[in-house]
C-alpha cells in the first residue's frame, strides 16, 4: 500500500485538483484508492459534488473519535472519500492540549488495510491538520506552480517534512514533485521549471500538468476531468501522471 | 486613513499581489502607504526584494513587544513596509493564550497616525495573525479569482467577518470585492464574475484584473508592476484600481 500526501502550504498551487484526478486516474487504473479531504475548506469533497456542509459524518468526526472508519467514508465510482467540512476548521485549536495530538489520523487509519493507494489532499498550512497527515504517510508529493511567488516557502516546506521524519515519521520521505498549471508559452514558467528540475533532480514526475481550464471547470460539476472532458489535455495529463505513478511503484 | 485588510482564505487568488500594487499604485498618487506583511511565507516582503529570512525586525518582533513600528518599517520609495518572516510561523499558538491576542496588532498600530493608507495582506487562512489583521482595520478588500474552487470558502468567510464585527470589531465591514487573474476567453471566468456580480453589487470594483504574466514575473526581480513594466495590462488595471479605490474614499 502507498500513502502519499499533497502537500505544498502555498495556496492555489493544484493540490486538491491533483489529488482528485490522480486519484481517479489510478482508480480506472484498476486500483483501490482511498482520497482524504484534509482541508477545512473541503474543496476536493465539493469537487466530486459531496455537498459537504450538510455531511454529519466527515474527517472531522473521525478525527475526535465521534464515529468510524467506514461510517464515514463516501463512495464515487471506484474511490471512497473521507470528505471534510467547516467543522474541520476548530480542530487544530481544539485537539492542540491532546497527547499525541499529531497522531489522531494515523491512529483511525490503522484499520484502512485494502486499499492500493491512500492519499491525503493538505490545507495550505503547515499546521497540526497537515502534520496529521504527514505522521499517517510514507511518501510526500509536492505540487509546485512554475511561477516565483510559489517557490518561496520551499525552504521551510522542505525542513517542515525533515523535523516531522526526525521527530515524528522515521520513514517519510519526498518522493515526488508534480509542476502544475505549467504554461509553456510563458518565459517564467520554463525558467522556474528548469530550476525545480536542476533542485529536484529525479523526483521531479517527468509528467508536466499544463494549463488547462477544463481542470477549473471539472469541480463546478462535481466530476473529475475523466468524467468531464475525458480527451482534453488536462485528462491526458493526468492520466500519464497516474501511470508515471504506478510505474514508479513503491520507492524504497 | 483607510484602514484595509486584504482577505481571502483561499490561496493562490491575488491578495499579495493586490496589496503590493495597490499599495504601489496609490503611492504613485502621492498617498503615504503603509504595507503589512502579516504572512509568515513572507511573499509580500519578498516581493519588493526584501530579504525576509535575513532580517531581525520583522512583523513578528513587533507583535510580540521586543520592537517598536519605527524600527521595523522598510522603505521603498515612496511607501512603508513592515516585512515578515517564517518567525511569525510560530505566532499564532505562542500568542495563542495571550489575553488580547487578537489586539496585538491594533495596539502596536496606535502611534501609525500620518498614513493616508494602511493595507495588510492576510495569510490563506482565518486563524489568529488573520484576526489581528481584521481587528485593526475598519475595511476588507476580498479577492476572489473567478473560478469555481476558490468561491467555495466564500460562506464561511463572510461569517468570520460577521463574527469578528460583532465581538471584536464594531467597524468592520467588507468595503470592496476585487475580481483577479480574469481571463476573459473562459467562459467559466465569465460566469463566475457575473455570479460575483449579482452576489456583492456595488461592493465589486469596476475594475477587473486580468491575468497578466509580468504580474508574476514583477516579484521575482523585486519591483511592483509600474516599476518592472509600466505599460503592460497588469500595471494598467493596477493603475485603474488604485484611482477607483481613491475615488471611492472613505465609505460611510
Ligand atoms: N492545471 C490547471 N489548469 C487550470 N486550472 C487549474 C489547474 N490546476 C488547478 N487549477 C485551478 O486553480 C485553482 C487552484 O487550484 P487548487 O484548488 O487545486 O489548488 P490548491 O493548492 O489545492 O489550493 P489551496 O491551497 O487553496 O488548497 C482552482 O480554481 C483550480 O480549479
Ligand atoms: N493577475 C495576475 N496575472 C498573472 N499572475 C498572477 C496574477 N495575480 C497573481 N498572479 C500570480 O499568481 C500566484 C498567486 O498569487 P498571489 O501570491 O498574489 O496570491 P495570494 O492570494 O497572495 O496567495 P497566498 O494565499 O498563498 O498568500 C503568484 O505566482 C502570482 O505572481
Ligand atoms: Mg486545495
Ligand atoms: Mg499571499
Amino acid at each position: 500500500m502507498q500513502t502519499i500526501a499533497i502537500l505544498n502550504q502555498k495556496g492555489g498551487v493544484g493540490k486538491t485538483t491533483t489529488a482528485v484526478n490522480i486519484g481517479a486516474g489510478l482508480a480506472l487504473l484498476n486500483k483501490k484508492v482511498l482520497l482524504i479531504d484534509l482541508d477545512p475548506q473541503a474543496n476536493l469533497s465539493y469537487s466530486f459534488g459531496i455537498l459537504a456542509h450538510e455531511l454529519e459524518n466527515t474527517v472531522y468526526e473521525l478525527l475526535n473519535g465521534e464515529t468510524e472508519l467506514k461510517d464515514v467514508i463516501i463512495k464515487h465510482g471506484n474511490l471512497d472519500i473521507i470528505p471534510s467540512n467547516l467543522s474541520l476548521s476548530g480542530a487544530e485549536i481544539e485537539f492542540s492540549s491532546l497527547p499525541g495530538r499529531e497522531f489522531l489520523l494515523s491512529e483511525r487509519l490503522q484499520s484502512a488495510q485494502d486499499y492500493d493507494y491512500i492519499i491525503i489532499d493538505c490545507s495550505p498550512s503547515l499546521g497540526l491538520l497537515t502534520l496529521n497527515a504527514l505522521t499517517s504517510v510514507n511518501e510526500v508529493y509536492i505540487t509546485l506552480q512554475t511561477e516565483f511567488l510559489p517557490m518561496q516557502g520551499l525552504a521551510k516546506l522542505l525542513e517542515t517534512v525533515d523535523i516531522v521524519r526526525k521527530r515524528l515519521n522515521r520513514n517519510l520521505e519526498i518522493t515526488g514533485i508534480i509542476c502544475t498549471r505549467y504554461d509553456s508559452r510563458k518565459n517564467l514558467h520554463n525558467e522556474v521549471y528548469e530550476k525545480i528540475k536542476q533542485y529536484f533532480g529525479n523526483k521531479v514526475f517527468k509528467t508536466v500538468i499544463r494549463d488547462n481550464i477544463s481542470l477549473a471547470e471539472a469541480p463546478s460539476f462535481g466530476q473529475t476531468i475523466f468524467e468531464y472532458r475525458p480527451k482534453c489535455r488536462g485528462a491526458l495529463d493526468y492520466e500519464n501522471l497516474s501511470n508515471e505513478i504506478l510505474k514508479r511503484g513503491k520507492i524504497n
